[in-house]
């Protein structure tokens, strides 16, 4: 699965998920990469989230909203929120990630994986690609 | 505050002793240039809906990642792709399932969102409006990789291994 999320200029923010799902999928088999308010969302009043992950744990949670809406009504930073929602979906059983940015210009990531493949640049920050846990 | 990019390849199994020297060159460089893409839409002043489409893109056309051409393949060995987009500004979304002759799902989740007045389209529906759309058609074949197709087969050929167990699973 691949994901992009951004904030542009006018501080606005959108997120983009894409994948080709599971390995060996059957039964016209869908994740949620393409659910709305599980593996993406964006609100300009909160934050955008994308989702990598063992899908039908981020369906069951509704990461991507969850976030979003932890951000929106409780105050949380990105970050918080992104661990908070993530470790309920260990809690559950599901392994993933998440990348966030919102109109602040906060960006985040959050993942209980043994790595994932991520990178962040802003207008104010230079480059950063990682893909091990310890980076 | 300025312009913010960030993105993911896809989570899962990745430790040192599990990934050669020339993949971790081969993801690092299309992660590269993905945030080239995106970089180069906000830099100019352009949306971030524009940007995320446009990073997306670039991972979508590198088979180094799940997504496009280099996904996985499905038990009977096709490639079924979803994707979606949302704008944060208005909440207007649009999503696809199951796609497997469009060469950028992202694009034609952009389309669901932009010239029709539903979220989400799946299958063949959703690959009928991709051609009325006029987006790019490729061949089911575009898609695949030797070592996706290995994957496959070792999943199908130890029954001791579940759809969980594949490495690098999420991409």
């Amino acid at each position: 699965t691949v994901g992009a999320v951004a904030r542009d200029a006018q501080g606005h923010v959108a997120a983009a998920t894409s994948t080709g799902g599971l390995t060996g999928k059957r039964w016209d088999r869908i994740g949620d990469s393409p659910i709305i308010g599980a593996g993406t969302y964006a609100d300009d009043r909160a934050c955008a989230v994308s989702a990598t992950g063992a899908g039908e744990y981020f369906i069951r949670e509704g990461v991507a909203h969850e976030i979003c809406a932890r951000v929106r009504f409780t105050g949380e930073t990105l970050k918080q929120a992104a661990d908070a929602v993530m470790a309920e979906v260990k809690d559950l059983g599901g392994t993933g990630g998440v990348i966030l940015t919102g109109p602040t210009g906060e960006m985040a990531w959050s993942f209980n994986t043994p790595g994932m493949y991520r990178a962040k640049v802003s207008a104010d920050t230079p480059r950063i690609v990682e893909m091990y846990e310890e980076e | 505050t300025g312009w913010t990019l960030v993105i993911h390849g896809g989570a899962g199994i990745i430790e040192r002793d599990r990934v050669t020297p020339e993949q971790e060159v081969a993801v690092r460089t299309g992660m590269n240039a993905a945030l080239d893409a995106g970089t180069a839409v906000l830099k100019q002043g352009g949306s971030a809906m524009d940007a995320v489409e446009a990073a997306i893109r670039v991972l979508e056309d590198d088979p180094n990642f799940n997504a496009g051409r280099g996904a996985v393949y499905t038990w009977d060995g096709r490639n079924e792709l979803d994707a979606s987009i949302m704008d944060g500004r208005t909440r207007d979304a649009g999503a696809v399932a199951g796609v497997g002759v469009v060469r950028h799902p992202i694009s034609l989740a952009r389309a669901v969102m932009e010239h029709s007045p539903h979220v989400m389209l799946s299958g063949k529906g959703a690959e009928e409006f991709a051609r009325e759309q006029k987006l790019e058609i490729v061949p089911p074949g575009w898609f695949g990789t030797e070592r996706r197709r290995e994957q496959l087969d070792r999943l199908r050929g130890n029954d001791k291994l579940s759809w969980f167990d594949i490495d690098l699973k999420y991409g």
